[in-house]
């Protein structure tokens, strides 16, 4: 009687939300408030690794920086958020 | 704290704003209100000072759009993204979006405000009794009219207070049918609508034509959500169903199921399998105000900050008792200083303070708890002046969010947030010692906060209560031969239309000088008004032309959108 429910994901019409994986929420996390695309002193632009991307999100979101997408990062960015980045360039 | 790169800021301190539409989530008032306090959040704390253009351009420019809303940054649905705002700067810069796919609350759920009944506007109050159940949304129990209603106090059995809720079939918002309930059926295109709709729309929102008929009226308004209404979706506005069939299984409340992300859902249909008709279940909301404060913060040049309970911090989270963090006035003060002196409060007739509630009489018996009493202004002038038995004012004009009637030395007034009522007669002498009893007109810089006074051939100014000599109206490059300027219209910045019979003319409030191209006739530019108006004045946006008892009231379209009687409608006699 108490078997886990069988999750079916479905697309509803209408939704501007879409499953996403944390993988690809992460991305797109990084990329969207300026953790992965970072200017440097020569005004030079260049991407820098996930984990460190990930790192600087920990360190600013004051989670422990591990540099891995672990549960309490990817909670953090599922946290309703003002749209601004985080990092300028 | 941060800034943003190079320290950008205003290069002034009266900020100026304007709200271009509002959110169907909440009352207008509401969202004024919840705007006003979020500015107060930072003008508490340094010399800036905001003050609401209602139309023109202002440096922070507000508005609510979902998700492609007019600029590079997308929306997101409901959650994620809330709102973002621009650092100071021209153009886009300085504005403020809010994501309309939001449930827009004060953060703890529906704020639903009430018009007529006898609830005097109160908010709704959740949960209520009404024939001894207990309801927790607006209902149409007990009405045949299909109107829905609340308490506002939690015995309607008891109180017997209530007052209708938002909905279409009592009021639209924006649009240009001044506030017209829906007309239902109406055509669109030659198609007939029962309630509102999308269709004709890009941005989502849902309209209704406020006649019978669009294609040959072109009146609409937009409709006010119920707050049982789903939020988003592909049905906003809609109730949810119950019990509703998803994937053969039948639910009886809204359910996560089927989504990834946990968010609860129903349809609004009684079956969606079939329908596919969805909305996300009304929740808690978005606080407003804390989302703003937060904006306007990157508004007036902020960044984000790393200290977690600090306003400025990128994640939302609701706080009841809101204070601004250190961190926040440490940043804002590095870019404007601190607040000096007292709070700038007008100066005030004197008054006497009274009670307007007697004290209960002693009847032997327990007496029950009686609501605090609270004491009132009264002025020291004759009573028996009563604004009610006049007929035509020497001039009205909004000062300080308050409108003021002038008549023979004398003035009453009434403030926009309270319940109508007017105050007064206070003695014009009292107040501003140095001007004569007859006034032809007066208005108040919104940037300066001057208040100009013309009686006469002569015109005065008054600045945090210190008045310059009287000039001669002639100085600022009107007509020798005018004998007096009878109404005058604040349009955007530094600038103010001065009428006077049947012509009208523009003063740059920084030159102090008439500009080229005046006069022009009052007809040619606001067709439909009088052209010998006695009174012309600014209040909430619409421009008043006043003849005899009455007034002619002109939206920013120049539109003349209601006619009505002075004393009913703005003095509430």
């Amino acid at each position: 009687w108490c078997h886990p429910i069988k999750s079916v994901f479905v697309t509803f019409p209408g939704d501007v939300l879409k499953n996403m994986t944390d993988t690809e929420l992460a991305e797109t996390y990084l990329k969207r408030f300026g953790y992965m695309e970072i200017q440097d002193k020569s005004r030079l632009q260049s991407s820098v690794s996930t984990a460190k991307a990930l790192k600087r999100l920990q360190r600013q979101l004051g989670l422990e920086e591990t540099g891995a997408l672990d549960k309490a990062t990817v909670n953090a960015m599922k946290q309703p958020r003002c749209g601004v980045p985080d990092v300028r360039n | 704290y941060q800034t943003f790169e190079g320290d950008l800021k205003w290069d002034h301190t009266d900020v100026t704003y304007r709200v271009l539409n509002y959110s169907p989530d909440m009352e207008e008032t509401l969202i004024d209100d919840a705007f006003a306090r979020a500015f107060k959040v930072w003008s508490d704390v340094t010399p800036l000072t905001f003050t609401r253009l209602y139309d023109g351009t202002a440096d922070i420019m507000i508005s609510f759009g979902k998700a492609d809303h007019g600029d590079p940054y997308p929306f997101d649905g409901k959650d994620g993204l809330l709102a973002h705002a621009y650092p100071p700067g021209e153009g886009l810069q300085g504005d403020a979006h809010f994501d309309d796919d939001e449930f827009w609350t004060l953060g703890t759920g529906p704020v639903v405000k009430t018009r007529y009944g006898n609830g005097e506007g109160a908010l709704c109050k959740f949960p209520f009794i009404f024939e001894g159940t207990s309801y927790s949304t607006c209902i149409t129990e007990g009405r045949s009219d299909g109107l829905p209603w609340c308490a506002t106090t939690a015995n309607y059995d008891n109180d017997k207070k209530f007052g209708f809720c938002p909905s279409e079939l009592l009021f639209t918002f924006d649009g240009n049918s001044n506030g017209a309930e829906c007309v239902f059926p109406f055509t669109f295109q030659g198609e007939t609508y029962n309630g509102c709709t999308t269709e004709g729309r890009s941005d989502g929102y849902r309209w209704c034509a406020t006649t019978s008929n669009f294609d040959t009226d072109k009146k609409y308004g937009f409709c006010p959500n119920r707050d049982t209404a789903v939020i988003g979706g592909n049905s906003e506005g809609e109730p949810c169903q119950f019990p509703f069939t998803f994937l053969g299984t039948k639910y009886t409340s809204c359910t996560s199921e089927g989504r990834g992300d946990g968010k609860l859902w129903c349809a609004t249909t009684s079956n969606y399998d079939a329908d596919k008709k969805w909305g996300f279940c009304p929740d808690k909301g978005y606080s407003l105000f804390l989302v703003a404060a937060h904006e306007f913060g990157h508004a007036l040049g902020l960044d984000h900050s790393n200290i977690q309970d600090a306003l400025m911090f990128p994640m939302y989270k609701y706080v009841a008792d809101f204070h601004l963090h250190e961190d926040d006035i440490e940043g804002i003060q590095y870019l404007y200083g601190s607040r000096t002196g007292p709070d700038p409060t007008p100066p005030q007739p004197r008054t006497t303070t009274s009670s307007p509630v007697p004290p209960p009489k002693p009847t032997g018996r327990t007496p029950k708890p009686t609501p605090p009493i609270v004491p009132t202004t009264t002025p020291v002038v004759d009573p028996s002046k009563d604004a009610c038995q006049m007929d035509v004012f020497d001039t009205i004009t909004e000062i300080q969010g308050e409108l003021h009637f002038f008549k023979d030395g004398h003035f009453w007034k009434t403030s926009n947030g309270g319940n109508g009522k007017h105050r007064g007669p206070f003695r014009v002498s009292e107040t501003w010692p140095s001007l004569p009893a007859k006034i032809n007109t007066a208005f108040e810089d919104p940037l300066t906060k001057k208040i100009y006074f013309f009686a006469g051939k002569n015109v005065d100014n008054i600045t945090r209560g210190k008045f310059r000599d009287p000039r001669r109206i002639e100085k600022l490059g009107l007509p020798n031969n005018l004998q007096k300027v009878e109404g005058a219209l604040q349009r955007g910045k530094g600038k103010v239309l001065l009428f006077s019979g049947e012509s009208f003319w523009r003063l740059d409030l920084k030159t102090q000088q008439i500009d080229r191209g005046y006069p022009r006739f009052i007809d040619q530019t606001f067709g439909g008004v009088p052209a010998d108006s006695h009174d012309v004045f600014l209040y909430k946006g619409h421009f008043y032309f006043c003849r005899d008892r009455f007034y002619w009231r002109m939206n920013s379209r120049r539109q003349v959108d209601r006619v009505g009687y002075v004393k009913y409608d703005l003095l509430k006699c």
